[in-house]
């Protein structure tokens, strides 16, 4: 049974699609065999894993709206990395889902047909609380929620909470919240730590104990379609996602 | 006639909430009576300005459902400056609005009932292209796009276009693209100006000749509900936004 992970925060540019990207490849080298759906109509994370979009036969809209098998349009990117890739079309399916019965299970059951390839699924959401963000959140085992060290990001925390629970009640039952990300942390910036403090103060020990730093390189890595850790392993950014996974990987076994 | 700017890009992050404060307080302290309505269920805008939520009676939310009107709404910030704020049950509005008629004319027409009391009514939009920020782009009569100076910020800006156009032809055949703002612009790192130097060859003049600089005190004024320019006058995130309210008046002399 693979761990399915959403990666959610409707607070704008936090960090998603960079964990989606680095989080992924850092499994992926630690072993795991690591599918990254992208769930958001930008497509940030496929161009960040270096997909182009205009060669794409079928993406994840056709896969949520059964137009094609999920195995068919998941790419290989390297060894025990996959990608279940978007396009800008993925931006009509909000609306063209409306009246489609049970529409936030379709990406539940598209993985279904593909999860027994893979230890652990990472799905990259769009910065909204719509129906693509329910739809990974009904698919998903455990939360993980990017947290910018930031005043603005504390805002829509609560709200964030609520949508989880409301899901867990309502959808998916064994959801639950996997952990805390503190990201484009600087350790220059008094701002950063007194977030980062309130963060502690609010969540505990669902925080993880790696904190992503604001890193050149992570902004830069994308740019070449690479992962930092393909870009520049030696960077803190990669250091830091490479830490991240053996944290992930270490509270799979505590539970 | 107000001018209405809608501050609108899905791409989360890139400063369009600073923007709207931070715009919205320079046009004020040159003159313009301005009106900032927060379109965003975050509140960031709200909260960046002061405004204690959970004082508030009735919000954006309650004007665009008809159960209270504009005027009682707003809230006096300082001379020259108000705001139509939002809170959270701004978030029940994309589902509870889908069955009314022509909701995305809502904001629009109850802009109308204020519109002559104010020279600039700035709408700071959600990181998406739902029905709030059709309704921001109904109502506006130009778009206002702040884009990061980063490579995933890029990625986007095509299917931005490609609504504005869709609704310039079907709804609001005024609206035109008032310019496009690059913001958090780093000049140690050679990415933001690559990215910049894209953004000035797919958009030539329409481009603002002010540069938002990366600037620790944009961050921090929000956690004070104050704007940059209350906060720290001579910092160089209010001389920024100050030289670009210099500019929006400049540019609507000349058309
Ligand atoms: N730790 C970091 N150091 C430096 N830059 C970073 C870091 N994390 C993310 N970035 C950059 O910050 C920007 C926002 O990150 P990203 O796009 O991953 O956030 P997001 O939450 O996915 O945004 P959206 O809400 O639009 O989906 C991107 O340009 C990215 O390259
Ligand atoms: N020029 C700047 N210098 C430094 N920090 C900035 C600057 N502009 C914005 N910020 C900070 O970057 C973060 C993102 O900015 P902001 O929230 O205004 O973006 P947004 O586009 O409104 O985000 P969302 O998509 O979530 O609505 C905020 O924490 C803000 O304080
Ligand atoms: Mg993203
Ligand atoms: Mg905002």
């Amino acid at each position: 049974m693979a761990k399915i992970i959403a990666i959610t925060n409707q607070k704008g540019g936090v960090g998603k699609s960079t964990t989606a990207v680095n989080l992924g490849a850092a499994l992926a080298r630690s072993g795991s065999r690591v599918l990254v759906v992208d769930v958001d109509p930008q497509g940030n994370t496929t161009s960040g894993l270096g997909v182009s979009k205009s060669t794409l036969e079928c993406c994840i809209y056709d896969v949520l709206l059964d137009q094609c098998p999920p195995g068919q349009a998941i790419r290989r990117i390297r060894d025990n990395l996959d990608i279940l890739p978007a396009t800008l079309r993925l931006a009509g399916a909000e609306i063209e889902m409306v009246s489609v019965v049970a529409r936030e299970q379709r990406l539940a059951r598209a993985l279904m047909r593909v999860e027994s390839a893979y230890d652990k699924i990472l799905l990259d959401c769009p910065p909204s609380l719509g129906i693509l963000t329910m739809n990974a959140l009904s698919a998903a085992t455990e939360v993980l929620v990017p947290i910018q060290c930031e005043f603005y990001a504390l805002e829509g925390i609560t709200q964030l909470m609520n949508v989880v629970e409301l899901v867990k009640a309502h959808v998916n039952p064994a959801l639950k919240i996997g952990g805390v990300l503190l990201t484009l942390h600087d350790s220059r910036l008094n701002l950063s730590e007194q977030v980062a403090e309130e963060v502690r103060r609010h969540f505990g020990e669902r925080v993880f104990a790696t904190v992503i730093p604001r890193n050149v390189k992570l902004a830069e890595a994308p740019s070449f379609g690479q992962s930092v850790l393909d870009y520049d392993f030696s960077s803190r950014g990669a250091q830091a996602y490479l830490e991240l996974a053996r944290e992930v990987l270490a509270r799979e076994k505590t539970g």
